[in-house]
């Protein structure tokens, strides 16, 4: 009469795909597209690549009675190519990908590329095609199918080709029920807002209709990419501590610490095994589980670390950020402020801000918002976000002479090797009180340049109307 | 340089935390407390018992410097028990789980138990224990951890006794770093909400400090349970059919529909047959690729199904509502109504709604709002859920008479064999437009005998100053 089951993470996502963003026919389109978008930018950033990518969406067949049609998404990039060994698994399988490690990527969840393509197949029936080369001496395309029961790829097919012409780069190409005419504000508005985080990106966008949207790259300078960092001691829990011992081949306690934790130096590590009351030089994996239960305390309360190291971290930049807001909003005025890095439970992060008013801008009541978090545009789930509670509850506009109805918007970019998202549809971010604290501190700084910027305003029509 | 992994679901849910619900120590606390009831209740639900439930928190020491303290949690139920066989699996494995049928149950993803066990372990690094009889001759106990990387359990102990006294139920007990002081006002809102959609439970209290909280049960009525149902056709896609054909032992397509879903009858499989051009004694497991994908076409289009059988559903009733909304607001005025059941992608849903006024309900700009999924209270992410959506966007209060600062509050529920959960947190429920249009209707209906009462106010007030 109880009858139990155990699921695969594939069967968890296919039966749980809306809160992964497949929850109707024009959203899944939308999050097939930045889903692939987003792996491809991640791509050419391992290899400070400046980005080509080309998404074209071209309709096979009308779905009867439905208002969709069966399309083929084909998204095309010129970045760093997967390892042939890895194709199925990066692509057929749910919680396998590489950007687990500690630091900054739009990628975070090992799902997202796999789940577009199970969308695919669950609504058509038809395989996937990856045709990828890191520039070598071959090219290989496989055509996959998901065993979602299983999480693991089916390869129906896997071909090799001379690589003549040196490419470099990866090809996905599916089919999946969607509706483009209930997406496509939104697809292109996500092409607008990614060449404001992403300004060395160049995209090329042709929709069902053979229509071309171009969106050139405003930069040739590839930014600085985020570097893999040590976890910070502030984060850590007896699960990591364990798994650090396991992996580790230091023979002290004292050379445990340093190497595995970033801000522990000899002399921190020191005061920690004293705190501890456990020997510099004892062997960490003998350390039994009472001691390694008072080593994480320790290392907890120790309280007195450097704040963590922000070069896991990559923001966008003021300099960009002003002319990306400024190609896509055309205002009359604009401030842009990076914040220092701050840090929640251990990880960095980042926050930058930019105020646009006037010049095109359309009046509203309220504010418009753009979030980006990791360079990723964030379109939906606004009323959830962390942005959305600060614009609305910590500031109050009207202080800064902004008028009820006002050709306002708001930018705000949010960067970390970890992102607090709510959902793994990577649409809202939780509100953590460093990271609310750090944007109500730039929100309020570019609101008070504002507020002389509008007071100057204000006095030259006084000066005009005598 | 570009690392892959694959992490068990076990790690990913350890990862991303937060988003299950613990994303620190005072919503730890009360995601713990919640996931362990909720369980209890289904688990009376099962075997149609009246619940008692006893909750008791006790303080093992303090955690210097944080704030927070090891707490021991202790939630003990007279359900039906647990199977031995199981035990292991059910609390120390993710995606593992009872509930992944076709009906409303509060649990639904396998997830919950295990992820308060494993906030347990990693912040303590101490084991759990579950004593659990179904009311046979043996109670056992496991003393249990998690294996995080291979999302397995680690038995510690496992000791059977004999059951004298034919005690049946599950005792769960295990060790987290929490802050009671944090999440106190909203885990006794947790139980004085339980105890609204589920007026049959009694549940006892026991906090930190030896305070007992008592919540005992408003009625001796056990409620009609769900019962499991076939899916309906409108929500097929082919690996639902895939799965189907594999594990069926029909011979014929006819029988194979009949038997697979429900609303279809000989007639309406004829009639899917014979748009799919399928012979209807054809072996389900003959059919080829490009013929399962045209029948799942086929009945997406067919378009004249009967609505889904609400028989998977199992609302509060309209007078235990109201009962339990007089109890808690004591109101001057209350209103309730259950819609008839309605349905999104397939799944069956029904919308009961309640409207209080006036009495001990304090006045509030907006509306105090209560709201409830297949009977479990969601206290988070308010801003989030379609039924704040529905009362700050769709309904115009001023009409119904209802001043800006008033006594108003409103209790929703919505129960359906899958709520569409915005996250594995269980905490806001999507915007579905079915759900939308029912909420919409029901607060409608709520609203104008509110205005009529305040209307009939209104009109006494001028009586008695003539
Ligand atoms: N266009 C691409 N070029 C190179 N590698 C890719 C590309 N797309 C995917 N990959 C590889 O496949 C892996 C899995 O991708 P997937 O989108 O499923 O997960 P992810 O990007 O790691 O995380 P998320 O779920 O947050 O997107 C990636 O980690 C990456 O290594
Ligand atoms: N108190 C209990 N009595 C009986 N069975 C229980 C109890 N608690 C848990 N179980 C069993 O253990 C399984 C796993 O519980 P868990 O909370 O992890 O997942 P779930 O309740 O199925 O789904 P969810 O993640 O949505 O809570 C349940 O499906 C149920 O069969
Ligand atoms: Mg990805
Ligand atoms: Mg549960």
């Amino acid at each position: 009469e109880v009858k139990f089951e155990q699921i695969s993470p594939a069967d968890f996502f296919y039966r749980n795909r809306d809160i992964a963003g497949f929850s109707n026919p024009s959203r899944s389109l939308y999050t097939s597209v930045r889903e692939l978008v987003e792996n491809s930018l991640d791509a050419a950033e391992i290899g400070r690549i400046l980005p080509n990518i080309i998404v074209e969406l071209t309709a096979e067949s009308e779905v009867e009675g439905e208002g969709t049609s069966i399309y083929k998404l084909r998204v095309e990039d010129n970045g760093i190519g997967v390892d042939p060994n890895y194709i199925p698994r990066a692509f057929a399988t749910v919680l396998f990908g590489s950007k687990y490690g500690y630091k900054q990527n739009r990628g975070t969840f090992g799902l997202g590329g796999t789940m577009a393509l199970l969308y695919g197949q669950i609504t058509t029936n038809r395989p996937a095609t990856v045709i990828s080369s890191k520039g070598g001496k071959e090219i290989h395309k496989f055509v996959l199918m998901i065993d979602i029961m299983k999480n693991e790829p089916r390869v129906l097919k896997h071909e090799v080709y001379k690589n003549e012409r040196k490419w470099r780069g990866t090809i996905i190409e599916f089919y999946l029920e969607a509706d483009y005419t209930g997406s496509k504000a939104k697809i292109i508005e996500y092409f607008k807002q990614t060449a404001i985080s992403n300004p060395h990106a160049s995209i090329l966008f042709i929709d069902v209709k053979g229509r071309m949207y171009f969106f050139p790259r405003a930069t040739d300078i590839v930014p600085e990419p985020p570097k893999e960092t040590r976890p910070h001691p502030v984060g850590v829990d007896v699960e990591l501590m364990n798994r650090l011992i396991a992996n580790s081949k230091e023979k002290t306690l004292l050379s445990f610490l340093v190497s595995n934790f970033q801000r522990v130096g000899e002399k921190t590590a020191r005061e920690i095994l004293e705190i501890a009351n456990l020997p510099i030089d004892k062997d960490p994996k003998k350390l039994t589980h009472e001691e390694i239960t008072n080593l994480v305390e320790s290392m907890k309360n120790y309280g007195k670390f450097r704040a963590p190291d922000p070069s896991s971290v990559s923001p966008i930049g003021e300099e960009l950020l002003r002319i990306g807001i400024q190609n896509m909003l055309k205002p009359d005025f604009i401030y842009v402020v990076q914040r220092p890095p701050s840090s929640y439970s251990g990880y960095p992060f980042v926050v930058e801000v930019g105020l646009a008013y006037g010049g095109q801008i359309p009046p509203i009541e309220g504010v418009h918002l753009y979030r980006f978090a990791n360079k990723i545009p964030l379109l939906y789930d606004e009323r959830a976000d962390v942005v959305w509670k600060v614009v609305t509850e910590k500031i109050d506009w009207s202080y800064y002479k902004v008028p009820k109805i006002a050709p306002i918007a708001l930018v705000t970019h949010i960067c970390s090797p970890k992102i607090p998202y709510k959902s793994v549809g990577k649409e809202a971010v939780a509100d953590r009180p460093e990271i609310e604290r750090e944007l109500v501190i730039a929100i309020r700084e570019a609101a008070r340049q504002l507020k002389l910027y509008l007071s100057k305003i204000e006095k030259k029509k006084m000066t005009i109307k005598r």
